[in-house]
């Protein structure tokens, strides 16, 4: 079985001349009376009758003209029934399909289709797309449709072309100009047949308009303008300055913006422009004088509002107008300055007593005007209370003397004016007289209701009128005395070093041994506060150590004993911050570290003596210096400066008493009693105050550290996990004198195993080589080892050491001191072999030694 | 058999021949 279009027929033709166009049968005939019959559309559907049959033979005819548009195929469902009307056979379909014909013409979507560019596009840039239809069946010749443009007005030359098979309208070439033509009107044909001689066509228009853009550059109408004007005076339309511009008209490409290049320094004039007209109107804000400015040259430019286009920036130079502005000069008369004087006058005072003078400046000459006195200028008295006073070329005098009821009446207060006058000009200036009354007295106020003699001081704007009364000689010599008390008292402030004398002076610490105070002490610190010791730089001295222990609370003394014995020669300290460091004074640069230096212990540092601004400025030269070395190197691998105080303590890593819970606390009776005192602060029991300062410092006995300040020692580090003991942080500083200050370095956890600090402070010179040495420290937790070790030890190979038994599977805790007698013979090294099942281990070892050449050694074997 | 044949005019010379388009075997 197979389908395909059976029959065809053409449409808009009689197609009955090929009847019979098809016929039907079935073998069922041959035995018994066989109907035939037809259904479907163009049969029993509509449009009906296109299609009949010969229900005997089974010939089928078309009957009518059919449009491939409406019908492009009919389906004839064939059927062999037989007498009864029963279906012999299985339906079968006959398909005829419609062939086409070109009898439709191409349709435009739109009768006027509208597009826009803007002009100096480029060449081939899409301006509009027009849509044509067809009627006729799709893809075939009488469907397919051809463009065309036919007309094009202006007409001058072709500026677009049309895609013939998409309809695109694109730019021809880079001509287009909206200032020659803004309106372009095509013509359009489109063609079915692809545009062949006989195909149908149909014809639009396009309206097509030019947009503008800034392609032309504005100018003035007049190349140079010259105006003149009178000083001092204000104009709101001194000059009308026409803009011209191509560019369309309103709009930002066209509205111009006069600016001064030069010449208006003085701000006198303005430029508003008139964006209806473009005209620009040169204003007068601000008064010339012409005695300070008599001619001058306003040079002014013109731009738009909008950008130049970038087809003609390249072409903008910036063209320059002149205005030259001539300022003429105006006769102004004269003028008091200041407007008002004050005179003193006393009842003293006769008839025709000369008050004082008061004269007007000439605006022109700017000089007073008594030079012209009778000629130009006159002085007459305008407000004048109580007629006292009389005005003559600038001179005031006393008409009479001033009597008592005047003085009431005036309130002990006059106040007039004088006009000085230019009749010629028609010009008057006031000035306003102010008379201070003194030496009257009303009934109350009279002398001999009074034991003190009045005292009046009268001073005139003429130097020449001071007059002191003895009572003012007397305030004079006591001011004079107070000055003289200036320098005695100075001198007694200077000698600042006297307790309690020269409050506000304080002492600047220049490292003076005694600037070493007392909270360099042994004991605890209020408020369990770490203890920062801060080096005391001595002039000259340019060994400087940057590490301190401050684990132990009798660090403090440490330092300050330490320096007291160094004296002037090699000082060697050191200084660890446990929090950062940052204070108020600290440069910028400092604070982009992390923390701040605990304030107690800055101040206590400061009270101290101790110039904060050198050490600030130290360490920050230090950590920008090391990080600078390599710029891979992250800046804060250098100072190791934390601030993790408050997110979470390493307690546990480093030495926390809540582990000895679980032991056998026997063994803290055979500990230093300084440890033992910690222990049972950890144990919760009660204990002493803290003893005073050990007078006999260096000791001569073991003390225990406080395992308290150990941990705080260890949560300097961020590297130690406060919870899991995953890292092994260990710091050596060994300081020897010379130059070559080694630096805090921070070693990275070479095994990933648990906790262990170890540190090393080394305060000395000399041959000492201390060293401490880790074997095999897996698993170690929770081991607090410190060690002192003090001694002037001269040229003797004095190796800080301590030894600790094996760990493996042992007690968590060893707490071992060992200090080293000056002399003495010492091992050579300070070991703890296989601490295996053991974690936090923290060791301290510290070597004191004021001889040179010591070497801190520390190893850890892998 | 139930068939359709449909005509093929052939313009030329004028002749026609019917062919079988559609048939089906019972």
């Amino acid at each position: 079985e197979w389908i395909k279009f059976a029959a065809a027929c053409r449409e808009g033709e009689d197609n009955s001349k090929r009847n019979p166009i098809a016929k039907i049968h079935s073998d069922c005939a041959a035995n018994q009376p066989v109907t035939y019959r037809i259904s479907g559309v163009g049969i029993d559907q509509p449009p009906y009758g296109i299609f009949i049959i010969n229900q005997k033979t089974g010939e089928i005819n078309i009957t009518s003209i059919v449009d491939r548009e409406v019908t492009p195929f009919f389906i004839i469902y064939c059927r062999a029934l037989n007498a009864q009307g029963q279906d012999l056979e299985n339906p079968l379909e006959l398909r005829v399909r419609v062939m086409d014909i070109n009898d439709n013409p191409p349709v435009f979507s739109m009768t006027t289709f509208l597009g826009q560019i803007e002009e100096n596009s480029n060449a081939n840039t899409l301006v509009m797309k027009l849509n044509a239809t067809d009627a006729d069946e799709p893809n075939n010749l009488n469907s397919m449709i051809a463009f065309k443009i036919i007309r094009q007005e202006p007409s001058d030359s072709p500026m677009f072309t049309i895609n013939r098979k998409t309809g695109e309208i694109r730019t021809m070439n880079n001509f287009l100009d909206r200032e020659q033509y803004s309106q372009y009107s095509l013509v359009v044909r489109g063609s079915d047949r692809d545009g062949g001689a006989d195909g149908m066509s149909a014809e639009s228009e396009c309206s097509i308009t030019i947009l503008d853009v800034n392609d032309n550059i504005p100018y003035l109408e007049q190349s140079s303008y010259d105006i003149t004007i009178e000083e001092n005076t204000l104009h709101s339309q001194l000059l009308q300055i026409r803009v011209i511009d191509l560019d369309e008209e309103f709009s930002d490409n066209w509205k111009a913006i006069i600016f001064f290049i030069s010449g208006n320094e003085g701000n006198w004039f303005e430029i508003e422009m008139n964006e209806r007209t473009n005209v620009g109107t040169l204003k007068v804000v601000k008064p010339l004088d012409y005695e300070a400015v008599k001619n001058l040259q306003l040079c002014i430019g013109v731009r738009n509002v909008a950008e130049f286009h970038q087809s003609i920036i390249s072409q903008y130079r910036l063209t320059v107008t002149l205005i030259t502005v001539t300022v003429l000069n105006v006769v102004k008369g004269c003028v008091f300055q200041p407007g008002s004087k004050t005179f003193i006058v006393d009842s003293r005072m006769e008839a025709n007593h000369t008050v004082g003078e008061f004269l007007a400046t000439d605006c022109e000459t700017g000089q007073a005007t008594n030079k012209f006195k009778n000629v130009r200028y006159r002085y007459v008295m305008g407000n004048n209370p109580e007629n006292l006073l009389v005005v003559d070329s600038g001179i005031i005098t006393l008409r009479n003397r001033v009597t008592m009821e005047q003085y009431e009446r005036l309130n002990k207060r006059y106040e007039g004016t004088v006009l000085s006058i230019h009749d010629s000009l028609q010009r008057t200036c006031t000035g306003t007289i102010i008379m201070v009354l003194c030496g009257f007295w009303t009934t109350t106020e009279h002398p001999t209701t009074s034991t003190e003699k009045p005292v009046t001081l009268s001073i005139t704007p003429n130097v020449d009128n001071v007059h002191f009364g003895p009572a003012g000689i007397g305030l004079l010599i006591m001011g004079f005395l107070v000055l003289g008390l200036v320098p005695f008292l100075l001198i007694s402030c200077d000698c600042g070093g006297a307790p309690g004398g020269g409050a506000g002076f304080e002492p600047v610490p220049e490292c003076s041994d005694g600037a070493i105070h007392t909270w360099a002490v042994e004991g605890p610190q209020p408020g369990g506060i770490t203890t920062i010791c801060v080096p005391q730089m001595p002039p000259g001295n340019a060994n400087v150590i940057e590490y301190i222990d401050n684990s132990g609370v009798y660090t403090n003394e440490y330092c300050g004993r330490e320096m007291q014995d160094l004296g002037g020669g090699e000082r060697t300290t050191g200084f660890e911050l446990m929090d950062g460091v940052k204070t108020s004074a600290a440069p910028e640069i400092c604070q982009e570290y992390s923390g701040t230096l605990r304030r107690n212990s800055m101040r206590e540092c400061r009270d101290g003596g101790l110039n904060m601004n050198f050490m600030e400025s130290y360490f920050c030269q230090k950590a920008y210096a090391y990080a600078d070395e390599d710029e891979g190197r992250p800046s804060n691998d250098c100072l190791l400066i934390y601030d993790i105080e408050g997110v979470g303590s390493p307690a546990g890593s480093v030495g926390c008493c809540s582990f000895i819970e679980d032991l056998d606390e026997s063994f803290l009776d055979t500990l230093g009693p300084k440890f033992k005192k910690l222990a049972d602060i950890s144990l919760g029991k009660e204990i002493d105050s803290y003893p005073d300062p050990d007078p006999s410092w260096p000791p001569q006995s073991t003390e225990p550290i406080c395992p308290q300040h150990m941990e705080q020692l260890a949560s300097g580090h961020p590297s130690i996990s406060p919870h899991f003991g995953k890292t092994t942080v260990i710091s050596e500083n060994a300081y020897p004198s010379g130059p070559g200050v080694q630096h805090p370095m921070l070693i990275p956890d070479p095994l990933g195993y648990g906790n262990i600090t170890v540190r090393e402070s080394y305060t000395t010179s000399g041959t000492l080589k201390p060293s401490v040495h880790f074997h095999d420290n897996q698993q170690a937790s929770n081991v607090v080892v410190t060690e002192r070790v003090v001694g002037p030890i001269s040229g003797a190979d004095l190796h800080g050491m301590l030894e600790i038994p094996a760990l493996r599977d042992g007690t968590n805790v060893i707490v071992t001191e060992r200090v080293i007698a000056p002399g003495s013979s010492l091992p050579n090294s300070l070991t703890i072999p296989n601490p295996r099942e053991t974690s936090n281990v923290v060791v301290t070892e510290r070597v004191i030694q004021p001889t040179s050449g010591m070497i801190g050694n520390l190893s850890i074997p892998p | 058999e139930f068939q359709i044949q449909v005509r093929d005019h052939n313009a030329k010379n004028g002749t026609i021949k019917w062919h079988s388009i559609r048939r089906q075997k019972r």
